[in-house]
This record gives C-alpha cells, sequence and structure tokens, in this order.
C-alpha cells in the first residue's frame, strides 16, 4: 500500500490539518502510519505528543531505526514517527546529495509492511526534509488554500514535483491536487476553484475542505477532527476525501 | 531609520500582508524600500512586479549592487527589491557561515541612507535567507496568527531571535508582536489573544490585525489594501499599525 507525502512550499495552506485529519480517517479501516517531517513538529502536537524522546531527526541522522521512533498515538490503528525542533538542523546538516535525499526512503522500507498507508507531513520549503518526503512517496498530494498566493504557487510545487521525479523518484505521481479552507460566502474561493479546475482538470480532488473553525480548534485539545467534532463540515470532508484517497490510491 | 524583518517560521501567518500594507502605510508620509527575501517572491508579485530581472538573489550573490536592483512600485515613495524562485537555491548554496549571514546586511549598507524605512520580508523557515534577513534587521516585527499551532511556535520563533542576537547580531530588538487573522466570531482568536498578551505584556502591538476577505483580494490585483479597500477593517488596522510601528521606533 502507498506512502502519501502531503507537500506544499506555501506555508499554512493546510499540510499539517490534512495529515492528521486523513490519517485518522483512514486509520477507521486501516494501519496507518504518520511520519512527522516538519521541525514545527506540529503534525506530532496536534496529536498530543510533546517531546518525545525519539523522532524522525536521530532516524535521518542513522542513529536509530524507524522502528525504535514510532509511538501509538491516541487513535486505534494510527502510530506516528514524530519529529522534534531539532529537525530544523537537518534542512542544513543533511548535504544536498542524491543519496542523502533516500535516508527516509531507506528508513521506511522495513516498516512499511505493517501499514495499509503511510502519510508523510512536511515543512513549507524545498529542502532537505520535503525532498526526502518526495523520494520515500509513491503519490503525492497537494493542499491548495484557495486565496491568490497559493495559487500564484502552484506552479513551482508542480515543477519541484517533475525534477524529483526525473531525478531521483521516477515512480513518483501526484495523487490529487486538493481545495482547503474553501470560505462559499467569498468570490475569491469560487474563483480559485474554477481556475483550478480549469488547469488541473481530474487532478483536483471533488472533495473541498471548507473552511471551518472546528478543524483550527481540534490540535488544541490534542485530537483529530473526528473526537473534536465528529459531525462538523471539516469531518464530513476529511471523511469523503479518505473515501477518494483510497479509490484513487487503487486505481493507479 | 530602521530596518524592519517581518519574520516568523510558522506558514501563512500573514508575514507578506503584514510587509505590503505596513510598508504602503509608511510610505504615505516617508520613503520606504520592501526586500522580498522569499523565494515565493510573494510580496513582489503582490504589488504587480513578474518576473523582474534583477533581483534579491543576484545581490545576495554578490552580481550585482542592491542599487542595481532595486524598482519602482506603483505607490509613490515606495521602492522594492524584488525576489525570484531562483532564490530557493540560495537557501541550499549559501553555506552557513556567519559570513555569509552578513551579505544582505552588507549589500544594504550603500542604500540605507535613501529610505526612512526598510521592511524584509521573509520565508517560512530558519534557513540562510531569515537568518539574514535578522542579522540585516535593527528590529523584528513578529506575525501571529491568532490559531493555535502559531501560538505554540512562538517560543521557537523568540528562541532564535535570541540566538542571533547572542552571535550575530547583538543590536538585534523585537519591535512587537502582532496579532494576525484574529476572528471576533471565534472563542479561538480571543483565547489566544489572552494567552499571548499574558505571556509577552507590552511586547504585544496594541494593534490587531483582522480577519478581512478584502485582505486576501488586494495581491490578485496587484494593489496594497489602500488602493484596493481603502476603507476596509483591514486598511484601518494597517494605518492604526503604521502609527504604532513609528512610535516605538522612534521611542526605542
Ligand atoms: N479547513 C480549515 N478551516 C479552518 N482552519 C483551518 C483549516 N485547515 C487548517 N486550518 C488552520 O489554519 C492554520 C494553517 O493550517 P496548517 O497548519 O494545517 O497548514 P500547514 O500548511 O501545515 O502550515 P505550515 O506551512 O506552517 O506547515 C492552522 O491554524 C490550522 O488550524
Ligand atoms: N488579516 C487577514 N485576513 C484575511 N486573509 C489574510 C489576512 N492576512 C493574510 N491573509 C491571507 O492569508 C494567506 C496567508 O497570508 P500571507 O501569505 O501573508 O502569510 P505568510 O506568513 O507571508 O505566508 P508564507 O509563510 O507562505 O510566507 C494569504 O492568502 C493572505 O492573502
Ligand atoms: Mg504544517
Ligand atoms: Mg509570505
Amino acid at each position: 500500500m502507498p506512502i502519501i507525502g502531503v507537500i506544499n512550499e506555501k506555508g499554512g495552506v493546510g499540510k499539517t490539518t490534512t495529515v492528521i485529519n486523513l490519517a485518522a480517517a483512514l486509520a477507521k479501516q486501516h494501519k496507518v502510519l504518520l511520519v512527522d517531517l516538519d521541525p514545527q513538529a506540529n503534525a506530532s502536537s496536534g496529536l498530543g505528543l510533546i517531546l518525545p524522546e525519539n523522532t524522525t531527526y536521530e532516524v535521518l541522522k542513522g542513529e536509530i531505526s524507524a522502528r525504535q521512533a514510532i509511538v501509538d498515538s491516541n487513535i486505534n490503528n494510527l502510530k506516528i514517527l514524530p519529529a522534534s525542533t531539532e529537525l530544523a538542523g537537518a534542512n542544513v546538516d543533511i548535504k544536498s546529495t542524491a543519496e542523502n535525499m533516500k535516508i527516509l526512503s531507506k528508513a521506511l522500507i522495513a516498516v512499511r509492511p505493517q501499514f495499509d498507508f503511510i502519510i508523510l507531513d512536511s515543512p513549507p520549503s524545498k529542502g532537505a526534509l520535503t525532498i526526502n518526503a518526495m523520494v520515500a512517496a509513491d503519490y503525492l498530494l497537494i493542499p491548495l488554500q484557495t486565496e491568490y498566493y497559493a495559487l500564484e504557487g502552484i506552479a513551482s510545487v508542480i515543477d519541484t514535483i517533475k525534477r524529483v521525479r526525473a531525478s531521483l523518484n521516477p515512480k513518483l505521481d501526484i495523487l490529487g491536487i486538493l481545495l482547503t479552507m474553501f470560505d462559499v460566502r467569498t468570490n475569491l474561493s469560487q474563483q480559485v476553484e474554477e481556475n483550478v479546475r480549469e488547469h488541473f482538470g481530474d487532478m483536483v480532488f471533488r472533495t473541498i475542505i471548507p473552511r471551518s473553525i472546528r478543524l483550527a480548534e481540534a490540535p488544541s485539545y490534542g485530537q483529530s477532527i473526528f473526537e473534536f467534532a465528529p459531525s462538523s463540515s471539516g469531518a464530513l470532508a476529511y471523511k469523503q476525501l479518505a473515501r477518494e484517497v483510497i479509490k484513487r490510491a487503487r486505481e493507479a
């Protein structure tokens, strides 16, 4: 089963929120591993993990195996390979050689058979951590906030993916572009949606994630949207996304 | 007069929106230079500059002087040193030596006397571009989205600032923490405000930037909020912020 990287160099577009809630939705019927590659460690803290002992930093430095760093989350069938702020050093420490961009991919080989899905969260940059995620992944999911700067930046994201596919990971494919923080009350969201569907057609998920304050409140309780507000618009949208992701991963 | 860096490693908290609209507000009575250090080049495109010839990339590599890259914006008294996507290479190319972290600071020495304020936009990371901004700056303004992950990350931002002050830029001071995207309808924004004012007291600007769709629409027209929607809540807030920034910079 697939490794899905959730990436976008643009900041604050809903990468972490998508990783946590998609992973939680998939965990209802599948065994899921969430890997946090962001030095901000939002995916780890958003699920209630604070200052974990072993993290992706030690795994990327080759000091411990992925198995030693994986811990349970408070959600059944969802395990986490957490991050810590020390990971910021990795973007500097890891020289950008082709070999170093494959560290994560190699580290996950041993644990991959235990999971049906592995979901990777990445920082808002094109640095070594994000490239490691793109090399380890089979598919990439690109969250796209329905606003001007995020739309403008999408071409650069696609360009980086093409370059990684050509040089480091030939099997890499785009699972889809996910519209996030969609506000039905504004023209801006609708204009961005029209524009994106026109340019990218079927690459765009049918599921749209609405702007919903419940999604922003859930991480302060260390919960996914399904524990925090199970009948909110955000919960329904991520449940629908999970169905669409399973369908796309199967058909690929 | 001061060089103000607008920084926060957390993505999407309103750094670029603050840089553009604060610079535009200050330009009503002062000569202002906006320096775009973000490879996404959002501050450049948000003011209508597309694919500029000379950018901060060439300046940081020492190929041209800052003066050669500075161009007019469509706003009186506001000039821009634009960015381009090639800047992403700088985060990798520039080896993190102390000397290299001073490149921007040195490049701005020659042009500094022409301006009353220089405002720096930076990417969502702790890489070489952001450190260069922190070394060149006299003051830092930290936009803080009133949501959980942004609040959680503030300690790491302050920590990075202390380390840069101790090793590379002893004069560096925090001008203030700016609450952004404040939504009066939600408890989350109010809880974050209470929390931040309790911890950081007077360091927090009195001005709060409300969530306003007009601020998100303006960049698609290449305009600041003052040309796009001069009587909107966003325009009033950034005008007030400019007054508070001038007062803090004078009193420091
Ligand atoms: N659909 C949504 N509705 C409302 N708020 C949301 C939604 N999705 C995310 N948020 C909130 O918006 C902010 C940004 O989202 P998030 O942190 O998930 O983005 P990110 O892309 O992971 O950011 P970064 O680039 O810093 O890693 C967070 O405070 C989050 O709680
Ligand atoms: N006060 C506000 N009200 C509504 N929307 C806002 C506000 N401030 C910023 N935005 C919008 O939110 C998004 C994120 O803001 P912006 O791009 O300025 O953040 P940033 O910190 O510069 O992001 P990055 O980390 O990617 O550089 C943009 O689409 C912007 O138009
Ligand atoms: Mg994130
Ligand atoms: Mg920005």
